[in-house]
């Protein structure tokens, strides 16, 4: 599962 | 996006830029540690993967190309195309003492056992020791040009503005991650001494050289 929270950062 | 995210990304775009001017102005990288380059380019490559798997926005999109593409065209200029001024003597620090712990820790504490989540984990992991070449090397030529002491500035500004960001989101969105702020906090550290030099004395007109 992915964590789009976590992926929106660079 | 808050205040701070925006901030901090800015700040880390601008500090690319200014070391790629720098080079190329100058036509020269005497002074930069091409390892920490090296190990960027590797946190971005292994970061991004997730540009394959998940859409964001295009602002994610965009800014993670331009970040992946700063940092190979960084590489470039150091190992190909200025070669020549690359200060490869004083750029001595030993890699695999930063890459074994950090693949190692990587594979012990993540989020879950998966290849793209262990390549997310190292990335982070590895972002917060890969300018430590470049602060070696400062330290054993005991001086740096001014251009790249604002390099490194914006470079630390940028990971302490996400630590701004990361209380905020705690408490806008109740999100942490605690592996990028553990990591970010070690990253940050890494910087306080510098920070403190820069202020005392680049701000003030000076060079900065150590003692």
């Amino acid at each position: 599962t992915m964590d789009p929270a976590k992926h929106d950062e660079l | 996006m808050n205040i701070f995210r925006i901030l901090g990304d800015v700040s880390h775009l601008l500090a690319m830029i200014i070391l790629l001017v720098k080079i190329w102005r100058s036509k020269s990288c005497a002074g930069i540690s091409g390892k920490s380059q090296i190990l960027f380019a590797l946190v971005f490559t292994t970061r991004y993967l997730d540009l394959f798997t998940i859409f964001i926005s295009v602002y994610n999109t965009v800014m993670k190309v331009i970040f992946l593409v700063c940092a190979y065209i960084t590489v470039y200029m150091i190992y190909m195309k200025f070669h020549k001024t690359f200060d490869r003597e004083h750029d001595s620090f030993r890699l695999e003492f930063l890459l074994v712990p950090v693949t190692g820790l990587s594979f012990l504490e993540n989020h879950s056992f998966t290849p793209l989540e262990i390549l997310w984990t190292f990335s982070i992991y590895l972002e917060s020791v890969a300018i430590l070449p470049q602060l070696f090397m400062i330290s054993k030529t005991g001086e740096a040009e001014t251009i790249t002491t604002h390099y490194l500035f914006f470079l630390g500004l940028y990971r302490a503005l996400y630590l701004a960001n990361w209380i905020w989101r705690y408490h806008t969105e109740n999100f942490y991650d605690q592996i990028a702020v553990v990591s970010g906090v070690v990253q940050t550290i890494f910087y306080c001494d510098f920070f403190y030099l820069y202020v005392t004395k680049v701000l003030k007109g000076k060079k900065l050289s150590l003692p």
